[in-house]
């Protein structure tokens, strides 16, 4: 029949939990781990502190898990928890700046499956600021996407940090490999976290930590000129007091000093000294569409932005590949739809005999994707590269290490694992790609003239 | 810094606009034709009318399009029309039974889309019953996710059926192609259809009718016990009355009568007589487990489905490619995580020089599905057969038509272009591709036999 209703977003990501990296057993055992540990390292990241993470996965019958997660973060402010675990798209990151997490839905999506899967709650253990820390054990209500709470109260045992338990049907074996092969590469991308793997009653396997610099937290940035579609500057004109045009340009965006603004506003043929509440329809599209069009923007800072960075990366590479040659690029601050953007990478030449060649380790904000690479934009760019004429060839394995840092990540599944070919980012990478060829190029050459010598 | 707080649906679909194929101008021309013919296609069949479609496209400017489409269908009743359009996640596709939509988020993207590029509202006029005509105008609410009604007043000019009006920025050139091919590739799996494409001044195309024969449309079904995860079995307890185990049994589920249930009860041990109200959330984990892995019940009813079938398919292929050879294969019904299914194909062998040999043309409930192929599960599958032993080479071109009916399609965005690679669907496509590949071989051998004599 033809019953119009309406579905809880929840309801949404429950039917079609595939999109979420929980289609299957294998993966919902990675996707739970995946989004633990990156709330963990988000969370130790803007607190300055050293990540230090366990990962404790017991298996309590065939494919029955209990999987829990700790770190020594900040905690979180306990009136939030039940929403930021048990509600689907509620979380702290939603303001412009580079954070593996960016939905506020991967944490709900991992206590849905739980609870799907095993009925059982998930337990968040937090201490935040002084005072005793907090336990809650929370379901998920998914009709109405909002947490069921069956338990909460203090915890005096708990002293530091976040631990998150949680119990889900998923096959460990499929998964184990690529679980390792993550926090590996977490440790690459993320050199100053010790991260501690414990299944069973195996000896522990620790990752990292291979550096004790800590990454400079990135800050929230203003918008820059270039990503104002009509909805957003819609909304930053009324979400402010009405002001003058030229007040509004030089408070709302990056990249636009007054002196910008009055030549901005001057070629729109707009008085600068109008008030954006005086503005109509049709002149909110205008400067939308100027907006966006218009050259006299500088790229947008990076402040907002958290490489890797050169030192980081390779003496992460250099511990884990010691005898390899490695050289490192970086491209940008560029901007896609207006966001900044950066493009890192590191080009890794072993010895070994190549697999695929040359081999391509995909990270968004630090985050390593291990899933779904055919159709990445970073993949679609590498395939575009004329690698013979570089000397990649059956000789040696070459590794390349790309690094997407964005304030948006255009992700082409909510599960993460795979960029959209945004045409920036495309042509960007290619140029990328282009410059570790030709890094490529001079380090075998160097390397066949010394084995002359 | 860590605000905490939610976003809409609707919002985090703006934000995320990739996802739902609204990622760059190209595709975005074809989402929003194909989400419209696609409701189109839908409500006719629903109302067993023979479909007939108008889209027009008119290019206002270098990138600015009117893209208009509409059909001869049922219409809707006007007091959804504002939620329809101007909300997502509220439709009427939300019950178990094989249709194009299914997310109640398509038409929305489309609305949302164009007043985020061209700030002009939607236009919906729809004849509904007796009486006049209606019309609306409206935009999305983003922050709310709720439409906003511009307009809304009888049309006494329109006739019958509805038709959406819309202006998007968006590259038609390089779009032209996919959305004529989208369009040839619907009346193949949907012959009884006629569609006319209308671009500027240009001659009219017009797709199909190849057939007059209306199929059946899907009605709804019960859900297969083996769809009963605990989520689900908590739903179905807790929107009926107290009953008995067996009553609720053999009423909630397809396949599950009364000697099936009672049989089932007593596998474990629960007797057929007590309340639903009475069991423990531990009894309704067991059942839940068992109803998944009891192998008691009998494979899902297909009354739900809708596939294309031999010969509307045998007829659309055969005016399409006059001279090939086509042979038709169906497997099912089978079920995934309880979901009644369908795989059915056929096998085109022309003369002409091959490129990719075998070409997979994928569909998903009769949708052409154009993009992202390369992790696409019917993809996965036909890459895993050895297509040499079935004499496919380079001799002649072998197109290979699959369409996946389900009251679930599991697809990997919700941009609907690639389905994820779940088990059971996966293994019946690669029976289903083995045994078209020895149709090919029997025809290849029969065609070389007769070329001999
Ligand atoms: N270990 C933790 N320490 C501190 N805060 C946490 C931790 N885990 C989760 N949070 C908080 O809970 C919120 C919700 O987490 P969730 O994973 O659902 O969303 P997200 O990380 O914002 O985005 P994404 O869906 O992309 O992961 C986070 O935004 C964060 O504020
Ligand atoms: N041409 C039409 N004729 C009749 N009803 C329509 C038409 N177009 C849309 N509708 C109604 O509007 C609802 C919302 O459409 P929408 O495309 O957003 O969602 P859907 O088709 O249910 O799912 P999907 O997001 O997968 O397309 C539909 O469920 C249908 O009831
Ligand atoms: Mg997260
Ligand atoms: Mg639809």
């Amino acid at each position: 029949g033809t019953e119009f209703t309406s579905i809880s977003v929840a309801e949404f990501f429950y039917r079609n939990r595939q999109m979420v990296g929980f289609g299957n057993p294998t993966q919902a055992v990675y996707s739970t781990i995946r989004e633990l540990v990156e709330n963990s390292l988000d969370a130790c990241e803007d607190a300055k502190i050293l990540p230090e993470i366990n990962v404790i996965i017991r298996r309590e019958s065939s494919d029955l898990l209990l999987i829990e997660v700790s770190d020594n973060g900040p905690g979180m402010p306990y009136q939030f928890v039940p929403e930021a675990f048990g509600k689907v798209l509620f979380g702290s990151k939603y303001g412009l700046r580079h954070k593996r997490g960016t939905f506020g839905l991967g944490v709900t999506m991992a206590v849905l499956y739980g609870q799907l899967t095993t009925n059982y709650p998930a337990t968040i253990i937090t201490k935040h600021g002084q005072g005793e820390a907090n336990e809650f054990r929370l379901l998920v209500d998914i009709k109405n996407n909002t947490p069921i709470i069956e338990y909460s109260g203090p915890n005096s045992s708990h002293s530091i940090g976040t631990k998150v338990t949680l119990k889900i049907r998923g096959d460990l074996k499929r998964s184990k490999l690529r679980i390792t092969e993550y926090l590996r590469l977490t440790s690459v991308s993320t050199p100053h976290a010790q991260i501690t793997l414990l299944i069973d009653d195996n000896p522990p396997i620790q990752f990292g930590r291979y550096s004790k610099m800590i990454p400079t937290p990135p800050r929230i940035s203003r918008p820059h000129p270039r990503s104002a579609d009509i909805e957003l500057l819609h909304h930053l004109i009324s979400n402010n007091n009405s002001m003058t045009l030229k007040a509004f340009l030089v408070d709302t965006f990056q990249k636009c000093g007054t002196k910008t603004a009055t030549r901005f506003l001057h070629f729109l043929s707009l008085n600068p000294n109008r008030t954006t509440e005086s503005l109509t329809r049709d002149e909110i599209v205008r400067i939308s569409n100027a907006l966006r069009n218009y050259n006299g923007f500088d790229k947008p800072e990076s402040q907002c932005l958290s490489p890797i960075g050169k030192d980081s990366l390779m003496e992460a590479l250099n511990r884990l590949y010691p005898s390899a040659s490695i050289k490192y690029e970086i491209r940008g601050p560029f901007e896609w739809n207006g966001h900044p953007t950066i493009l890192e990478g590191a080009v890794v030449i072993t010895d070994s005999t190549p697999a695929e060649n040359p081999s391509l380790i995909r990270f968004a904000n630090k985050v390593p994707l291990l899933y779904d690479a055919s159709d990445d934009v970073l993949t679609l760019a590498m395939k575009r590269i004329n690698w013979n004429r570089y000397g990649v060839d059956t000789n040696s394995q070459v590794l390349l290490f790309v690094n997407l840092c964005s304030t948006r990540i255009p992700y082409r599944e909510a599960g993460k694992q795979s960029i959209a070919a945004i045409p920036a980012i495309q042509s960007e990478a290619e140029l990328l790609f282009k410059t570790l060829g030709r890094a490529i190029k001079r380090e075998s050459s160097s390397i066949r003239r010394s084995k002359r010598n």
